[in-house]
């Protein structure tokens, strides 16, 4: 508990004072310890902490608490600040478009069923499009999710191509009463310029308001350089953290963050359609301050 | 003496960072650097040069000891579980592994025990199809070790070589889906004294630390017998199953390589550790 840790390495400073240098090195050494365990990338984790060593020295330490615990509260308000400082959630307006990319496996096709219940619920009239032909049975799962939720799913004729369907499906959209687009792609990887490319085909014929980076929360030190890609190969708006109901202590969070600026929207808590929640930066910083 | 580089604070920062970046985790990271640093201590590396050999040949030892997988049944049916927490991979790995067995001759029937996800069982069946297997099935909600039981007596009375059993992913933590594993390998047990003969926990390469509560908890409620790393095609070094096999003993079988039905290889330490150290 970190707390306990930074404490401990306060026990040596007599008295209380300033913060300095020196006295809080020991603590800075813990903490790195800290976000490198809960997944921080580590040269994010460098130069959260020189962030915080800037922050904390010369600062005061009150009467009524410990260095220590000083310490710990500028780590735990600059990882808020560092994670949004508040939460933005996704609110889409009428006739948006949101396209849902990211690795494989990271959880799209189930985080598209649920944005499609909860602004179903909110009153939209949603449209799903399993845009991977890719994956066996890809086009099902959506469709089974879909159906279990009473959104419409747009059909793709066989293997077709995901640019033609995302036009086909947004010019149909327009004309049918649907207001809120939700597409699903295939998973791929950051560094396959093909399909890297398609996303950029798909972004050029329909123009999402809102692209999201869908990614596993336990996702370790190449966090940085998936949504560092992502961003620079295709632009994101903002990140889906998925499968946050384990005990991953979500460094990847700060990691993304960091790397593109683009803020953390949802948490994906479970494999449910109700099993999505707002991302708040504070409860964010408490779990991986562990 | 003169003119010869030194081992300074920068060289420890900058193995500390590869490694690191690797995911091997602080605790690894930090037990390779001690070990590295005692042997300078003692004057048996004296050049920087020589550090990064070391490390590999550290590594090696721990990587290396397996006698690797072997890929040939013991028994009829040979029983393999298939098991790991949501989207590692578990489903495309049974396709990939059914295929290598059914090019090897031999015939194998999978068990479609994932009755929860849509589609599950749907992905599976066109795995199937892709590798020359045949498939047990049910219907979405079944209980998962019904559909085992009814596979493993299919593949005795049958005669199959091999049965491999997919299962939903499921996070680790949730001890009700846990309680539904065990129950899994409970009834193949009872049906066939010894199976499941190999239980093996499919690893995303993207994860980090939290692979190892993952190896920890699965190997606790069902034992592990191997480890797949899947997606090490991506950008990802696989670091954690250098914990895992430190903290747990637990080897690495497999290695996923892609989505195609090809991309399976036994896991081979060289290969490993040069994309590691490249
Ligand atoms: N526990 C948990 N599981 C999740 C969550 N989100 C998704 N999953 C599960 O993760 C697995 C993968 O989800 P998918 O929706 O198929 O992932 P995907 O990104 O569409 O996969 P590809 O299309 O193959 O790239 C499934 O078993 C989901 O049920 C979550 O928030 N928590
Ligand atoms: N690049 C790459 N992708 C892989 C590899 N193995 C699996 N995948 C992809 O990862 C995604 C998830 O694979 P699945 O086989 O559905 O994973 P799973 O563990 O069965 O998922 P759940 O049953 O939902 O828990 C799919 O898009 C696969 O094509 C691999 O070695 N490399
Ligand atoms: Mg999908
Ligand atoms: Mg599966």
């Amino acid at each position: 508990e970190l707390r306990d840790r930074l404490n401990g390495a306060f026990k040596k400073i007599l008295g209380r004072g300033k913060l300095t240098e020196r006295n809080i090195s020991d603590s800075l050494r813990e903490v790195r310890k800290v976000l490198l365990e809960a997944d921080v990338n580590y040269k994010v984790a460098k130069e959260f902490i020189a962030r915080v060593e800037e922050e904390a020295i010369g600062r005061e330490v009150t009467q009524s608490i410990t260095p220590g615990q000083e310490v710990i509260k500028v780590v735990y308000d600059q990882l808020v600040e560092l994670l949004g400082g508040q939460p933005s959630p996704l609110r889409p307006t009428r006739g948006s478009k949101i396209m849902l990319v990211g690795l494989q496996g990271s959880g799209k096709t189930t985080t598209a069923g649920k944005l499609a219940k909860r602004f179903n619920s909110q009153g939209f009239k949603p449209l799903l499009v399993p845009a991977d032909p890719y994956r066996p049975a890809a086009v099902d799962q959506l469709r089974i999710l879909g159906e279990s939720l009473g959104v419409e799913v747009y059909s793709p004729t066989k293997g077709e191509d995901p640019v033609k369907l995302c036009q086909r499906a947004c010019n149909w959209v327009q004309s049918s009463g649907f207001d809120l687009l939700i597409l699903d792609t295939a998973g791929r990887l950051h560094i396959d310029e093909e399909m890297m490319e398609e996303l950029r085909q798909i972004k050029k014929a329909i123009a999402p308001e809102e692209i999201l980076l869908v990614a596993d929360a336990m996702t370790g030190q190449e966090a940085v350089r998936v949504a560092d890609e992502f961003e620079a190969k295709l632009g994101i708006d903002g990140i889906i953290l998925t499968k946050l109901d384990g005990d991953a202590q979500g460094g990847a969070a700060l990691s993304m963050r960091a790397a593109t600026g683009r803020p953390i929207r949802m948490v994906g808590v479970g494999e449910k359609p109700e099993d999505l929640e707002i991302f708040y930066p504070d409860r964010m910083a408490s779990r991986i301050l562990g | 003496v003169l003119g010869r580089p030194a081992i300074d604070e920068a060289i420890w920062e900058k193995i500390e960072e590869a490694l690191m970046l690797s995911d091997m985790g602080w605790e690894v990271t930090t037990k390779l650097l001690d070990g590295l640093k005692e042997r300078v201590a003692q004057g048996e590396l004296n050049d920087p040069s020589l550090l990064i050999p070391a490390l590999r040949e550290r590594l090696m030892a721990v990587m290396g000891d397996g006698k690797g997988f072997d890929l040939r049944p013991h028994s009829k049916p040979w029983v393999i579980m298939v098991i790991g927490i949501n989207g590692t991979g578990k489903t495309t790995t049974i396709g990939k592994l059914s295929h290598l067995y059914h090019r090897r001759g031999y015939r194998v029937l999978l068990a479609a025990s994932d009755t929860f996800r849509a589609a599950g069982t749907e992905q599976l069946s066109l795995w199937a199809e892709l590798s020359g297997a045949d498939l047990v099935k049910n219907i979405p909600g079944a209980d998962p070790a019904s559909v085992a039981y009814d596979a493993l007596e299919a593949a005795i009375g049958r005669g199959y070589d091999l049965l491999i059993v997919d299962t939903a992913g499921r996070l680790h933590t949730k001890v009700n889906l846990m309680e539904e594993l065990k129950k899994i390998k409970r009834v193949l047990g009872k049906r066939l004294p010894g199976s499941p003969h190999e239980v093996l926990l499919v690893l995303d390469a993207t994860t980090g630390q939290n692979a190892i509560s993952q190896a920890k908890l699965f190997d606790q409620g069902v034992g592990i017998t191997g480890l797949v790393l899947a997606k090490l095609d991506g950008t990802a070094k696989g670091g954690i199953v250098v914990a895992i096999k430190e903290k747990l003993g637990i080897p690495v079988q497999f290695v996923g390589t892609g989505e195609g039905i090809e991309d399976l290889e036994v896991f081979d330490p060289q290969e490993f550790l040069n994309a590691l150290f490249e």
